[in-house]
């Protein structure tokens, strides 16, 4: 799966996310990639994110809008919301959750659950990043 | 004027550095790079954010490496299917497709519908027959299969047969 977020001059806030989805999955099956609001969700006035991962508990969770959720009535910053949203109700809902979000000020939050994540920002003309391991 | 940024991923593995090798990995840093970039431009010289998240998605699928469009992960009938989906924050508007097979980039897709559809999510032959409506690339479906994902197709059958038989 591979997707992005950005937010423009004009302070409006994109997601959007493609996917082959899992190896060896049922023809037939799909994920949270195409779901708005679990695997991609967008909103001026709060974030946009798109997940990565495990898509039956990405829907299950419904990911994407929680972060939302978090953000927009209990004003936890971008990165927390992340991590809380992808671990809201682990007890039930199994499966790896990773996701990429920006808020409406250009705060990133990044958050995985996997070995690895493929990744990567820039902000202005700040120089880019490109990171794949945690350290 | 606000300073614009973008994040991109390609996805995210329980793999270590020894499964993936110091050349894929090189792989993987300069096909992020390349998407991150296309993505940035568009927002440097003033474009939206939609159209930068739409392009960086593109040069994705259009890279090998990365598990959507060319390149992409095989069904359990050695099928490819892709799934896509964008939205608009300013406008609340978004474009979703699922299970399409020979569009050359669903993003663009999802992108259309967005645009130009009053459904959110089109479904297989219905969706691929609205990208042919609309223009839309098309590609036969061996463009889309690499030995990569063949191989990994193999693997998780094989592995299955293991635990099946334990």
């Amino acid at each position: 799966t591979v997707g992005a977020v950005a937010l423009d001059k004009n302070g409006n806030l994109a997601a959007a996310t493609s996917t082959g989805g899992l190896v060896n999955q049922h023809n037939g099956r799909v994920g949270d990639t195409p779901i708005i609001g679990a695997g991609t969700y967008a909103n001026n006035e709060v974030c946009a994110i798109s997940c990565t991962g495990e898509g039956e508990g990405i829907m299950r969770a419904v990911v994407g809008h929680e972060v939302y959720a978090l953000v927009k009535y209990l004003k936890m910053p971008i990165q927390e919301a992340c991590q809380q949203a992808a671990n809201v109700y682990k007890d039930k809902i199994e499966g790896d959750k990773n996701l990429i979000a920006l808020d409406s000020q250009g705060t990133i939050g990044i958050y995985y659950e996997t070995d690895l994540m493929f990744r990567a920002f820039k902000k202005g003309q700040q120089p880019h990043t490109v990171a794949i391991w945690e350290d | 004027m606000k300073d614009f940024v973008i994040v991109i991923h390609g996805g995210a593995e329980n793999k270590t550095r020894r499964d993936i090798g110091s050349d894929l990995e090189a792989a993987y840093r300069r096909g992020l790079e390349e998407a991150l970039l296309v993505g940035w431009e568009i927002l440097n010289s003033g474009g939206a954010a939609i159209d930068a998240v739409e392009a960086a998605v593109r040069t994705m699928e259009n890279n090998y490496i990365f598990n959507a469009g060319k390149g992409g992960a095989y069904t359990e009938k050695y099928k490819n299917e892709f799934d896509a989906s964008i939205m608009c924050g300013q406008t609340l508007k978004a474009g979703a497709v699922a299970g399409v097979q020979r569009v050359k980039n669903p993003i663009n897709l999802a992108k259309t519908i967005l645009d130009k559809s009053k459904h959110v999510l089109l479904t297989g032959e219905g969706a691929e027959e609205f990208a042919l409506e609309h223009h839309l690339e098309f590609k036969p479906i061996e463009y889309f299969r690499t030995k990569k994902q063949l191989d990994e197709l193999e693997k998780t059958k094989e592995e299955e047969k293991v635990k099946e038989f334990d």
